[in-house]
């Protein structure tokens, strides 16, 4: 969705490149066991999509003559250490394995969950939010949101489904959207443009 | 080990 609207509107107007950056960091600790273990067809071709998605979008808000020029960075003043420090530390800390890939793919776990607040705090500064962000974040809150409801599912279908390191990071990721689906719900049902309060 | 059961996740 967010890659359409770069290209379409060869504009990256409203988009925070902290939050899209630290996506990308995600998507790298998470998907390194794309070199070492196979899961299906599917599951190798998402991480691949994500991976190259989340990179092209990094590019074209960096890179790109056009695009690079509608970027707001004024605004998007979210400092990284904020979020990179202490995922980092409860990664070291609370994890299944003290190993790398694993300290490294509880860390992205952690990071996910808190990565979207650099948007959020971009929005609540922007006048008007065009439609296509409001509906990219609201898509990027469902996405984790609609996770809860199949974690419910495999807890009550497999033997062993405990995972209480990416259920409280999803709850909690998911939590951090509250606010915004609020709004945006109520713009929506008012069929006005979302505009979220200073 | 306890956290495989995650890794078919995305």
């Amino acid at each position: 969705v967010l890659l359409l609207k770069i290209r379409a509107t060869r504009s990256c107007r409203g988009i925070s490149l902290k939050t899209q950056e630290l996506y990308a960091l995600v998507f790298i600790c998470r998907y390194l066991d794309l070199f070492y273990s196979y899961i299906s067809l599917y599951n190798t071709v998402m991480k691949v999509t994500y991976l190259a998605t989340a990179f092209s979008i990094v590019r074209y808000m960096r890179f790109d003559k056009v695009v690079r020029q509608t970027y707001d960075k004024e605004q998007d003043t979210f400092r990284y250490i904020f979020l990179i420090a202490p995922c980092a530390l409860l990664a070291l800390v609370l994890n299944h394995r003290f190993s790398p890939t694993e300290v490294l793919w509880t860390f992205s776990i952690y990071l996910e969950a808190v990565a979207i607040l650099p948007q959020l705090v971009l929005m609540q500064r922007t006048q008007n939010i065009d439609n296509l962000t409001a509906n990219y974040v609201a898509l990027l809150g469902a996405y984790r949101g609609f996770y809860i409801l199949n974690w419910i599912y495999r807890f009550a279908t497999e033997k062993h489904y405990r995972q209480w390191i990416v259920w409280i990071s999803g709850v909690a990721q998911t939590a951090l959207y509250a606010d915004f689906f609020y709004y945006y719900a109520l713009c929506w049902k008012a069929n006005q443009r979302l505009q979220l309060p200073a | 080990s306890r956290s495989a059961a995650a890794k078919d996740e995305l």
